[in-house]
C-alpha cells in the first residue's frame, strides 16, 4: 500500500532468499525499493527466480478486502504468469469463504474487469481477476554503494507528524543537519531564511555526520514516504549535499527505502 | 524555489 502511492505498477522479483521490488514514480523524482526476506514469511518457497508484474493500484484494492488477522498466501504457477492471492480468513464472518484473486502477469493485455469492485458482495465465490499491467521497465541494476555525509535516525511517528504538519503550510521543506541539530524548515515562496518556521526535534534522535548538509525537497513525496511509518518504529534519513535523500525504514526481515531527488539552485 | 532534479541525473538507468 505504501508503494502504490508512489508507483502504479512494478515487478516483484522473487528468488529463494527474498521478494524484492524496485520502481520509480512516473516523474522520475522518487524511487521505492522494497525487500522482504524469506524468513519474514510463515512459509516461503521459490523453485525458480521469476518476476511477478503487478498493478499496484489494483493490488491495493484487493488488499483492502483483507483484515489484519487474515493470513495471505501468494502463489504463482511455474508455467504461467499468474499470481493467486488467497485470504485464509480466521474471523467468524469470513470463515466459510476465502478469496482467490488471480491475475495475469506482464504479458496480459486484458482490461481490469469492472465487476471487481463488487467483490465484497460476492463473498461465497471464487473471484478470478485479470489485471492489465503496464510495460514500465523497473530499475533492475543494483544501487551503487553510496556513502552519505549524514545519517539521522528518529522515531518514524515523529517524522510522519513533522512532514504532515509542514505539508499543511507549504510545498517544500529544507532539511539541514549540523553536529547537534537537525532543522526541518518549511519554505515559503517569497520568504527569506529568517522567516523559516522550525519544527522541534523530539528525543530519540541520533545524528551521525561528517559534513553539514542542507537540502530542499518536495513535501508531497516525503508525506507519501512517511506512510511506511507503521512498518518500523524508526526511520533513517541519509543525506549528502546535492544527491538524493534516502528515507529508510528497516523491519525485522526486510526494508522499504525511498529515494527522493532534491531541488537544486534554491 | 529551485529546480526539481530527477533521479536519472544521479543514478544509472538501464
Amino acid at each position: 500500500k505504501s508503494c502504490s502511492i508512489l508507483v502504479t505498477d512494478a515487478n516483484f522479483e522473487c528468488n529463494e532468499e527474498n521478494i524484492m521490488l524496485q520502481a520509480m514514480d512516473n516523474s522520475h523524482i522518487a524511487l521505492v525499493s522494497v525487500e522482504i526476506g524469506a524468513p519474514g514469511f510463515t512459509s516461503y518457497r521459490c523453485d525458480r527466480t521469476m518476476p511477478l508484474g503487478v498493478d499496484l493500484t489494483s493490488l491495493t484494492k484487493v488488499l483492502r478486502c483483507a483484515k489484519d488477522e487474515n493470513i495471505c498466501t501468494l502463489k504463482a504457477a511455474d508455467e504461467a504468469d499468474v499470481l493467486n492471492l488467497v485470504y485464509d480468513a480466521k474471523s467468524a464472518f469470513f470463515s466459510p469463504f476465502f478469496f482467490a484473486f488471480m491475475w495475469h502477469g506482464r504479458d496480459a493485455s486484458s482490461p481490469f474487469p469492472p465487476f471487481f469492485l463488487l467483490c465484497s458482495a460476492l463473498l461465497p465465490l471464487f473471484i478470478h481477476l485479470n489485471i492489465s499491467l503496464s510495460s514500465q521497465t523497473p530499475i533492475t541494476s543494483s544501487w551503487p554503494e553510496t556513502k552519505y555525509d549524514t545519517r539521522v535516525t528518529l522515531p518514524s511517528a515523529e517524522f510522519t507528524r513533522i512532514v504532515r504538519d509542514l505539508s499543511q503550510l507549504g510545498e517544500h521543506v529544507r532539511i539541514e543537519v549540523s553536529k547537534e541539530v537537525v532543522r526541518i524548515s518549511k519554505l515559503k515562496a517569497k520568504s527569506s531564511a529568517e522567516d523559516e518556521d522550525n519544527d522541534s526535534i523530539p528525543t530519540g534522535v541520533v545524528i551521525e555526520m561528517n559534513q553539514h548538509v542542507s537540502l530542499t525537497f518536495s513535501l508531497k513525496y516525503l508525506v507519501n514516504f512517511s506512510k511506511s511509518g507503521s512498518l518500523s518504529g524508526e526511520v533513517q534519513l541519509l543525506m549528502s549535499n546535492d544527491v538524493p535523500l534516502l528515507v529508510a525504514y528497516d523491519f525485522t526481515q526486510g526494508y522499504i527505502r525511498c529515494y527522493l531527488a532534491p531541488k537544486i539552485g534554491d | 524555489m529551485g529546480r526539481q532534479q530527477t533521479l536519472g541525473k544521479f543514478f544509472e538507468m538501464p
